[in-house]
């Protein structure tokens, strides 16, 4: 399981890794890993978040958490967040949470290997990974390198991001790596203004599009001022809503 | 000015390179991308538009194009819209635009290079390239291999979306890219039932970071649906609206 240089690789325990994905960006897909993490929190789970967005990570700043990580003999402790949620991310190794991270591939590739190996997560009962977009380094070493239990497909319902959230259900195909199942984001907006519900981005065919990868639709997120307002704070952990409840049931 | 293996590497004459990058998926890069190649083609510009997003290609589907690219003497002869402007992207050479194209770096990378040297664009007065999310493989192969004239940040009113943006700025700041503007995208959405106009993410600080980045602030495009609508029809020639003639004026 590890070719680990350091006793984490052989300590940790963690009973499942949940990938989740879109290929497309913008779709929510690390909002939604944040708030998967804290759902599984609330129930009293022993939870982290590994952020494999190494060039675009948004993990750190949606939980709240600046502190970098500590070196221990028994390998890099991920800090955490207010509620106890572990995490990993490159941005937390930054002077600056603006810096670039102009790096290729294999440098990618070797950061997502050590966030896997070298940190010391100890007992956790799933640990989530927020994919960055895109079907190349990063999600190669996520499905080839660490041992995903099975992937949640993120979309919105434009068909732009349909198709190119295809691409990404297809490459798990490809790599026998499972699809837990389909969440469908943005998909309603609610006027603050006369409670009109509509749709900004059409009607989505995202149950076609789970009955065609033969996974579960998990259901449907509206667009919710409120869910970016606190992700923006660094407070994702206080969001409450009904379709998460739902989503996370 | 050009490694190519074809003539068309010294028969182009390309005025002008404009990328269009954001750092951060789906705050309306393509889109913005192939409006910017309508709007000058509407004034009678020779325009292209290179697709440099491997994994995740949105502009063939924007622009409504389905045909492949053909092979001639002078090189990769690329298709054609509705309106003439000259389009390259991977999508264009997959049997399915759903097919997931699964590369690492090195082949993103010879893949960007081949749609400059061995495309023959002949004689435009802009290539338009639309960029992937991220700073790494496909952001350093244009920066660094394409004679870029200058780039257009494109971000959302999301504080989340603004820091990794400026990590794109930054980018481009390290590699001594000129910027010619920061446009802000989704900044308001007016309620078609009530006529209300209000913000779903936010008031954004798009005017403070292109200030920061010493780069002129292009405006704000507002959220409508029938843009998003036209991009999955393909039509996205057809789209007129005054923010965008804004823009682009
Ligand atoms: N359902 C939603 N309602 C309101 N804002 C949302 C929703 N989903 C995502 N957002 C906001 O949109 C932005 C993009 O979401 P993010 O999770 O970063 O997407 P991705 O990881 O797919 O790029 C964030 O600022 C987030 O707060
Ligand atoms: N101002 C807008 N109003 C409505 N829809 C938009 C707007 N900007 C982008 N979209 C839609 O949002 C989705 C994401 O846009 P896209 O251009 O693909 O973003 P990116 O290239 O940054 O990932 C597309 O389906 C597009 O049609
Ligand atoms: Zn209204």
């Amino acid at each position: 399981q590890s070719q680990s240089n350091s006793p984490a690789g052989n300590l940790n325990r963690v009973k499942s890794v949940i990938a989740v994905m879109s290929g497309k960006g913008g779709v929510g897909k690390s909002t939604i890993a944040a708030m998967l993490a804290v759902g599984l929190r609330r129930k009293g789970r022993r939870v982290g978040v590994l952020d494999s967005d190494i060039t675009g990570p948004s993990i750190p700043k949606l939980l709240g958490v600046r502190e970098p990580p500590t070196m221990s003999p028994l390998g890099i402790m991920p800090p955490q967040s207010s509620t106890g949620i572990k995490i990993m991310s490159i941005n937390l190794m930054l002077e600056d949470e603006e810096q670039a991270v102009i790096w290729r591939g294999p440098m990618i590739t070797s950061a997502i290997n050590q966030f896997w190996n070298d940190v010391f997560w100890g007992d956790l009962d799933a640990l989530v990974v927020d994919m960055p977009p895109g079907t190349s380094d990063a999600a190669l070493t996520v499905m080839q390198s660490l041992p995903v239990t099975g992937i949640i497909l993120v979309t919105s319902p434009q068909d732009l991001a349909g198709m190119v959230v295809r691409k990404a259900a297809h490459m798990a195909e490809h790599l026998n790596t499972p699809l837990v199942g389909l969440v469908e984001n943005m998909s309603y907006v609610i006027c603050p203004h006369c409670g009109e519900r509509y749709t900004l981005f059409g009607k989505g065919d995202t149950r076609a599009m789970a009955d065609a990868f033969n996974t579960p639709f998990l259901g449907e997120i509206g667009i919710d001022p409120q869910m970016a307002e606190l992700g923006d704070r660094g407070a994702i952990e206080q969001y409450d809503s009904e379709d998460f409840n739902a989503l996370i049931a």
